[in-house]
Order: C-alpha cells, then sequence, then structure tokens
C-alpha cells in the first residue's frame, strides 16, 4: 500500500494541487483523495484518466448526498425570500435574476427593496423592477430594514403576489449588530406568514477563499441557511470550497449565476461543476 | 494561529541543539497548512516552504530560544519580506492634475474605494479631487458615486450616451478646466479573461495617460488571486494595489501570493464601508494576520 502510495506520489501531489487551486479546502481534498486512494489500491487502477474520474465521482457524492436543490414555494401564498451575504457577492443581481427566472414561469414577484443602507442601492434595484414590470417596496434612506420587509409581505398578501424576494445589505458575518438585525428582519417574515422564511439564500462569490466556509458557519449559526446562491462562476475562480462547506456544514448550492446578464441564473448542477473544476 | 500549531510540536522537541531533519519536516508540514487555510496560493506556498526549509537548516540555532521558535521567527520574517513595502502613498504628478485609475473584479469594491481614496488625498493633502464615473453599464452605478460624492463635496462627471472612453477624456478635459488637482475615474467591474473589456480599459488609459493606476481586489480572494492579479497586469500595467474588506476575519494569503508574483506593491486597505476606513498598507500588521 505504501509502495503505491509511494511510486505515483508526483500523480497524487499534482491532483492534490489542482484541487487546491479550485479553492477546495486541504481536509476535504485530504480526505477525497485518501478514499479515492484506497479504492484505486483495491481494483488495481493505475490510469490517471480512471483515477481522475473516481475524484470526480467522490464529489459528485458529496454535492448530490440529501440532494436538496428544489427551492421551497409553499401551498400558501406568498411565498418570502430571503437573500443574504457579505459586501459585494451579487446578491442585488441575483434578486433581479430570480425575479426574472419567476416571471417567466408565469409568477407575480414582489422586490423588498431591505438594503437601506447602502448608496443607491434601492435605485439598484428599483431599475429591475422597472425593467421586468415589478411591485417594488422600498422606504426612505437608513430606516428601519424590518419595516420595509413587513410592508413588503403585507403589501403582497393583498395583491396576491406568488413571491417576494428581499434584498438585503452586504454585511461580515463577524459583525455581530449586522447579524442581529438579520435575526429580526427574520421574525418579522414568520411574524408575517406563520412560518419560517421559505427560502433563506446565502450568496457566495466563487472568487472567495476559505472564508466562505466561516460565512456560512456564522449566517447559518444565525438564521439556518436553506441554500446558497454561487455567483460568478463565469470567473477563472471554481468555487470548489463550496464541496467543503457540502461536507462539513451540510449547506447545499441551490443556484449559480454566470454572468451579468437577467437569464445568467440556473439551478445547480453538481456534475456540471464537477466537470468544469476539472476541466 | 502558527505558534498554536507548533505549539503541541514544541513540547514534542527533546533536544534545544539544531533541528533534526524531521523535525523541521513537522514544522514545514504545519507551516503549509496554516498558510493554504490562509487562501495564500499553492504554488507561493511550495516557494516559501523552500525559502523558510534553506534558512532554517543554514541559520545556527540561537541559544536563548527553541529550535522551533526560530522557525516561527523565519516564517515572520519571510512573510513580511513577501508582502513588499510599506506604502509609499500618492505621488503626485508634478505639472497638472494627478489622474489615478481604478480597475478590478466585480464587486471587488472600486467605487466605495475611489471615494475613500478621494476623501483621503482632500484632507490629507488639501487638493482638489474630482471623480469621473466611467461606469455605464452596473444599474444606478452613477447614482451611487454621485450619492457618495456628495457627502465629501466632490465633483463627480458623467454624461449619458457616451461610452467609457469618450466619457473619461470629456471628464479628465472639463476637471483639468475647472482647476482639479486630482482627477480618479471610476470603472465597471470585469474579469480579466473578459477580452472586450480588457480592451476597454486599455483604451481609456491609452485616451487620458493616467499617472497612477490602481487594482482594486478583494482581501477574500481565493487561489485565483494570482492570475487576477497577473491577468490584469499583463494587459494594463498598474502600479499598485487597494486591498478591500480587510474588516472581515478573512486571513487575507491573496496579499502575499499577489506581490510575490507580480510585484505590484499594496498601497491603500479599506477596513469597513465608512469613508474613513482607509489606510495606507504596512506589511507587518498583514503578516501577523496571514499567520492568524
Ligand atoms: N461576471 C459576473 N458578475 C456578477 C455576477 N453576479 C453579480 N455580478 C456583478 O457583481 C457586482 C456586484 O453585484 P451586486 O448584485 O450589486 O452585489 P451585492 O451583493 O448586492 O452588493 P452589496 O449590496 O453592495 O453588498 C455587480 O457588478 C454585478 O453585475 C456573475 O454571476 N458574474
Ligand atoms: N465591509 C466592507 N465592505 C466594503 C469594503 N469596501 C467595499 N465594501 C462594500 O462592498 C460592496 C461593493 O462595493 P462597490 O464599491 O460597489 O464595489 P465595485 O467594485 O464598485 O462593484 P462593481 O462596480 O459592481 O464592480 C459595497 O457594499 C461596499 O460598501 C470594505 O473594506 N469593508
Ligand atoms: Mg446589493
Ligand atoms: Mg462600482
Amino acid at each position: 500500500w505504501n509502495k503505491f502510495k509511494n511510486d505515483n506520489r508526483l500523480f497524487w501531489d499534482e491532483l492534490e494541487e489542482q484541487m487546491i487551486a479550485g479553492d477546495i479546502s486541504i481536509d476535504t481534498t485530504a480526505m477525497i483523495l485518501d478514499e479515492v486512494k484506497k479504492n484505486a489500491y483495491s481494483e488495481n487502477i493505475n490510469d490517471p484518466e480512471r483515477i481522475e474520474t473516481l475524484i470526480k465521482s467522490e464529489i459528485i457524492k458529496i454535492l448530490e448526498i440529501n440532494k436538496n436543490t428544489e427551492l421551497n414555494i409553499p401551498h400558501e401564498p406568498p411565498a418570502v425570500f430571503l437573500i443574504v451575504g457579505v459586501n459585494g457577492t451579487g446578491k442585488t443581481s441575483s434578486v433581479a435574476k430570480l425575479a426574472s427566472m419567476f416571471k417567466k414561469d408565469g409568477k407575480k414577484v414582489l422586490l423588498s427593496a431591505a438594503d437601506t443602507y447602502r448608496a443607491a442601492a434601492v435605485e439598484q434595484l428599483q431599475h429591475y423592477a422597472e425593467k421586468l414590470n415589478l411591485d417594488i417596496v422600498y422606504h426612505q434612506k437608513f430606516s428601519d430594514p424590518g419595516a420595509v420587509v413587513y410592508d413588503s409581505i403585507e403589501k403582497a398578501k393583498a395583491k396576491g403576489i406568488d413571491i417576494v424576494l428581499i434584498d438585503t445589505a452586504g454585511r461580515m458575518q463577524t459583525s455581530h449588530n449586522l447579524m442581529e438585525e438579520l435575526k429580526k428582519i427574520k421574525k418579522v417574515i414568520s411574524g408575517r406568514i406563520n412560518r419560517d422564511a421559505d427560502e433563506i439564500l446565502l450568496v457566495i462569490d466563487s472568487t472567495t477563499g476559505q472564508n466562505a466556509k466561516k460565512q456560512v458557519e456564522l449566517f447559518n449559526k444565525s438564521l439556518n441557511l436553506t441554500g446558497i446562491i454561487l455567483t460568478k462562476t463565469d470567473s477563472t475562480s471554481k468555487g470548489g470550497i463550496v464541496i467543503t462547506i457540502k461536507n462539513d456544514l451540510k449547506v447545499p448550492v441551490k443556484l449559480i449565476t454566470s454572468g451579468e446578464k437577467l437569464d445568467d441564473m440556473s439551478y445547480f448542477d453538481a456534475v456540471k461543476f464537477t466537470d468544469l473544476l476539472f476541466s | 494561529t502558527l505558534t498554536a500549531r507548533f505549539e503541541d510540536l514544541f513540547y514534542k522537541i527533546k533536544n534545544k541543539g539544531k533541528l533534526s531533519p524531521t523535525d523541521l519536516d513537522s514544522a514545514l508540514r504545519e507551516i503549509k497548512l496554516a498558510l493554504l487555510e490562509a487562501d495564500v496560493n499553492f504554488k507561493v506556498v511550495k516557494e516559501f516552504l523552500e525559502n523558510v526549509k534553506t534558512k532554517a537548516t543554514g541559520e545556527k540555532i540561537l541559544e536563548s530560544i527553541t529550535p522551533y521558535q526560530q522557525v516561527v521567527k523565519i516564517v515572520n520574517e519571510e512573510i513580511i519580506k513577501m508582502l513588499g513595502p510599506s506604502s509609499g502613498g500618492i505621488s503626485f504628478s508634478s505639472s497638472g492634475p494627478t489622474i489615478i485609475m481604478v480597475m478590478g473584479l466585480q464587486g471587488s469594491g472600486k467605487t466605495s474605494s475611489v471615494i475613500k481614496l478621494a476623501n483621503y488625498i482632500n484632507s490629507k493633502f488639501s487638493r482638489k479631487v474630482s471623480i469621473v464615473a466611467a461606469d455605464i453599464y452596473r444599474p444606478a452605478a452613477v447614482q451611487q458615486l454621485k450619492d457618495m460624492a456628495k457627502n465629501i463635496n466632490v465633483d463627480v462627471f458623467f454624461q449619458s450616451g457616451l461610452d467609457p472612453v469618450s466619457i473619461s477624456s470629456k471628464g479628465v478635459e472639463f476637471f483639468r478646466k475647472n482647476g482639479s488637482d486630482v482627477i480618479i475615474i471610476d470603472t465597471a467591474g470585469r474579469l480579466q479573461i473578459d477580452r472586450d473589456m480588457m480592451d476597454e480599459i486599455a483604451n481609456i488609459r491609452k485616451k487620458i495617460n493616467p499617472h497612477l493606476i490602481y487594482l482594486v481586489l478583494d482581501a477574500m480572494t481565493g487561489q485565483e488571486a494570482v492570475n487576477i492579479a497577473y491577468g490584469f497586469n499583463e494587459k494594463v500595467e498598474y502600479d499598485g494595489i487597494i486591498m478591500t474588506k480587510l474588516d472581515s476575519d478573512t486571513r487575507g494569503g491573496a496579499a502575499l501570493s499577489v506581490y510575490h508574483v507580480v510585484k505590484k506593491p499594496i498601497e491603500f486597505i479599506s477596513t469597513g464601508e465608512k469613508i474613513e476606513d482607509f489606510d495606507l498598507f504596512h506589511p507587518e500588521r498583514m503578516a501577523s494576520r496571514i499567520l492568524g
């Protein structure tokens, strides 16, 4: 067994490097390679292409176990989706893309501009509301985001809206007050619909490294995330950290965005994602 | 932290003399894990470990500290060295307005950094700063700049219907005539692999001939940081880097990888969303952060 490992050291090192280069954590990489090495040894597999296929299937296994990439739309409208994440990851544009996707599906969508803090955040979302001809609820700058959410859901009920999409301000997971603000928004939502928000999605930028795991840890602790939107997959970064996240924290990627156009959003495909990781 | 990682190894070492090769390998393994966790590029980590190994086996072990403490000292020194120089600040043009251009990936913090930089120059050097809004793509990008600029009493130039190259040159001319000392151009986020968008920024540079060009880079960037920094530099050579979002608990290994490979210094860091959350770069502080 040691001879097998050592004879092929350079080959295994290269595979390890490729996975690390894709932002998969070193622990997850080691775990996957150990599993593949065991199988390769017991089945006497020496061909690099077959080994790569084994690695890919291990990764797909991690991503697809307890597969839950469906978006939760309850029987009783409106469905309420809360979109959160650190600064600049693509929350506002993802809300717009989600809105476009649901609209194409014939759903009535309302946008909730709950980022009451950042310059022109409301105007940015308003642009999409106008473009897609959707209702949007917004308040004065620096007003309470909880109040925006309250009004949004009440208006949605009154107008027979199917889905409320809530855009929030970017924030670091280490900012206690801002995380408390999100918890408060979550309470406002359940107060209005008598159940938890149907989706609480953390937006993660593909170019982010190991910190993405810490983001999921803390956002999940505060909010109980239902899934991840992985953005900027059209960048050269592979977003491999989502494999570590799924394995260690069990939070699944539900959607990905691959560009700046409204239709650049799709449901997460584990096979496609894994193939790209090794391309 | 690296010292925390070494604590377990500390207790295992019996002799206070020279570091045995196996002990050094254990130490190097801990360093490798710490640096990869910190998002330092794996190729840079490899080179770094070689440097440390050479230094640790070559140096005379001091009497006053344990061999492992010696390694930590070497690691800290090497990291500081590899992070590049302390920021030299802004070098202004000797005649006419200083033209500064910023560029970077989508969402990296360009627009907010432009405002912070304008405020920094204004308050530190009492020079008249103006801003050109050359992002015609992102919804409400110009509004975002105008809203923030209003708070610091800075003018923003924008003209709808024009392409970014024309806006940039018209804006520079406008502010040159109205006596601005510094003119900063905010550009749209773009991927370094987007041919058309990289051509656009090269054309802006060609047209307005900036004195300073900064790449704005998110501190949370993972392994691709080197390729991003390299890709931008190949198409539009820049003078320095503005690293943003250092108020996050990200370790910031991208800083190490980027300077080591591209050799462009980090000039400024952004440490929050307030206008004053903007500082000159100091390698010692960054080093202790990367080591955790
Ligand atoms: N290339 C690319 N750019 C993207 C993608 N998703 C978002 N962007 C861009 O990333 C930038 C930031 O997007 P926003 O939607 O404003 O991000 P945000 O999370 O709402 O930002 P804050 O509200 O400031 O925290 C914009 O320039 C978007 O066009 C993507 O999938 N690919
Ligand atoms: N916490 C924190 N947030 C920051 C920092 N720098 C920028 N931001 C935030 O990051 C988000 C994106 O910043 P922008 O300035 O819009 O980024 P950009 O590069 O201009 O984005 P595009 O123009 O879409 O490419 C905003 O929410 C900013 O407030 C920082 O140092 N710390
Ligand atoms: Mg936003
Ligand atoms: Mg911008």
